[in-house]
């Protein structure tokens, strides 16, 4: 799989290693997906990165590939910005080959990372009809997850017709963001949209939230699907190739 | 006191 811009790559890494350590890669010729739990069963994530995504892409036979993200992480940190990427598995191969060229191509760079044997465990995520499907501009998302862990452990998700609102509160008292939906779209990219079947109030582990922001700098938009008694998703699109869907329980009254 | 609930609890298991 080659990657003209392996900065993408590196950002889907970055964006999912503090959720999960390590991961389960499953190959086809369609493309990449992945799909973990934290390691608290409180979120799962799922990954696509689809075959036509890629300067070029081949798989010959399917593969599952355990791979530590913390330790490719930490391999991808040494590539250029503006480096193209190349990943290759060989056959009855027990480790994973990460390439790096730049740009010039005067340099090249090879890594090899040992593979791991890893239990995982599949979800089936259901489809889902949400009552509330929101879009805004992902810093804005990481900015409110970033100030309402200020006062709280659990952040209250409510939408109304008018906007939506998260609030927080803890032993120093309580806040609460409000977001109004933008009327005059001139930026799509900063702009506020709220689709709305039923109005849902929801409470979430802002720490969950803060770690699904670290997928952020993949997209200039972040999407959230809300409704009652059932996980949020928060949805970070790859450019062309696919998306990252982070999916968390919500905290519900006994 | 709201529970966190798992996500398991939600998702079936394949």
């Amino acid at each position: 799989a080659r990657l003209l811009h392996g900065s993408i790559f590196a950002k889907v890494i970055e964006g999912l290693r503090e959720l999960v350590n390590e991961a389960t890669w499953e190959c086809s010729g369609n493309g990449i997906t992945l799909q973990a739990m934290d390691s608290s069963h409180v979120a799962l994530v799922s990954l696509v990165m689809r075959s036509e995504g890629f300067e070029s892409y081949r798989c010959d036979r399917n593969m599952s590939l355990g791979i530590s993200l913390v330790s490719m992480s930490k391999v991808l940190k040494t590539m250029g910005k503006d480096d193209s990427l190349t990943i290759r598995v060989n056959d009855d191969s027990d480790s994973i080959i990460i390439a790096m060229e730049s740009q010039n191509q005067d340099k090249f760079a090879d890594y090899e990372l040992r593979l791991m044997d890893l239990d995982s465990e599949h979800l089936g995520i259901p489809d889902t009809d949400y009552s509330c499907a929101i879009k805004m501009p992902s810093s804005e998302f990481s900015r409110i997850c970033r100030d309402m862990s200020i006062m709280g452990d659990s952040v209250l998700i409510c939408t109304t017709k008018e906007g939506v609102k998260f609030s927080a509160k803890g032993d120093l008292g309580q806040g609460s963001i409000r977001l109004v939906q933008t009327t005059n779209i001139e930026k799509e990219e900063e702009a506020v949209i709220i689709e709305m079947k039923e109005a849902v109030a929801l409470t979430f582990a802002v720490r969950y939230l803060s770690m699904f922001c670290k997928a952020a700098p993949l997209s200039p938009q972040v999407g959230l699907s809300l409704s009652e008694d059932t996980p949020l998703m928060c949805e970070f699109k790859i450019a062309e190739m696919g998306h990252v869907r982070f999916y968390l329980a919500p905290k519900i009254e006994d | 006191m709201a529970q966190q609930k798992s996500i398991t609890f939600f998702f079936r298991k394949k």
